[in-house]
């Protein structure tokens, strides 16, 4: 560094609105590049610094905190219209680091790191005794929840087999004991009535994804699944793909067996 | 030691730079 030159950072605050102009840039590019989950939403600016960089244009390094939305990433919903999952819901939070360049009046990111941390079940326990905990996926529950709604729903669905491509969330319900689970399906090859075996069946060339929420009531005299799914309009295929190559396998699709039998009860 | 008027310190209290405001809530 040339002597004189100081630190070689500018502070700013957090609440500046040039730092704002930044962090929503940078929570932007989060969005645009989140592969599972929900969509991010900004909610507090920890820590900014301003670098100088040469020879030319200034590096934003930006600790900001974000909230999960109800909006999956898959799903095209303006941010401006995606809610914040609330409290009761049981909160997730982001906190993430980003180094962002601007020069000529244009912004890029450099870095974006980003951890999630769920709000503690005490948290959630101690103003809302009664609210739904979130669970692991791989709790027996959750498994055999999503299984059972995604068959209801290809049941009901007398086209297209949809495959389960992510459990996003999970929760324990106390009162009525019950099992909530939000996941994200895909349209397949297959039709509803010829799927044998899932494995089998590949994601369409043109995605096509839902987002589903399912309620599994365990009641003593069995189990009652209501689920509802949100088809999002298809996604073309990407322009370095063949076109008249045959349709790509996805192995990113987790294969779900079929449930041994037809649920107890179910409600669509 | 007592300020007296017009010293820097008497400006009174300087909102800090960070971090910013809860725009949500915090967990």
């Amino acid at each position: 560094a040339p002597q004189g030159a100081g630190l070689g950072f500018r502070e700013l605050a957090c609440d500046d609105p040039e730092t704002e102009h930044v962090a929503l840039i940078a929570v932007d590019y989060l969005n645009k590049h989140l592969l599972q989950g929900f969509r991010q939403i900004l909610n507090q600016i920890d820590k900014v610094k301003v670098w100088s960089r040469r020879p030319f244009g200034e590096v934003y390094e930006l600790e900001i905190d974000t909230l999960e939305t109800t909006c999956h990433a898959l799903d095209p919903t303006p941010l401006a219209n995606c809610s914040v999952r609330q409290q009761a819901e049981h909160a997730v939070e982001g906190d993430c680091d980003f180094h962002i360049l601007k020069q000529d009046g244009q912004f890029r990111v450099l870095h974006a790191q980003c951890h999630s941390t769920p709000d503690s079940a005490e948290d959630v326990r101690k103003f809302c005794p009664r609210c739904p905990i979130l669970i692991r996926f791989n709790d027996t529950n959750v498994v055999h929840t999503v299984k059972t709604a995604l068959a209801a729903f290809n049941a009901q669905n007398n086209g297209t087999y949809f495959k389960l491509v992510e459990i996003s969330r999970a929760q324990n319900v106390p009162f009525p004991v019950s099992t909530l689970v939000e996941f994200v399906i895909a349209a397949t090859d297959c039709t509803g009535q010829e799927v044998t075996d899932p494995a089998k069946c590949n994601l369409l060339a043109e995605k096509q994804y839902g987002f589903c929420k399912a309620t599994l009531i365990h009641r003593l005299g069995g189990e009652e699944v209501s689920v509802a799914c949100k088809l999002f309009q298809t996604q073309p295929q990407p322009a370095n793909a063949n076109p008249a190559g045959p349709a790509p396998t996805v192995g990113q699709a987790a294969p779900v067996a079929p449930p041994a039998g037809p649920p107890e009860s179910v409600v669509v | 030691k007592v300020g007296q008027p017009g010293d820097a310190g008497a400006a009174g209290p300087v909102a800090p730079l960070c971090p910013g405001r809860v725009r949500y809530f915090k967990i």
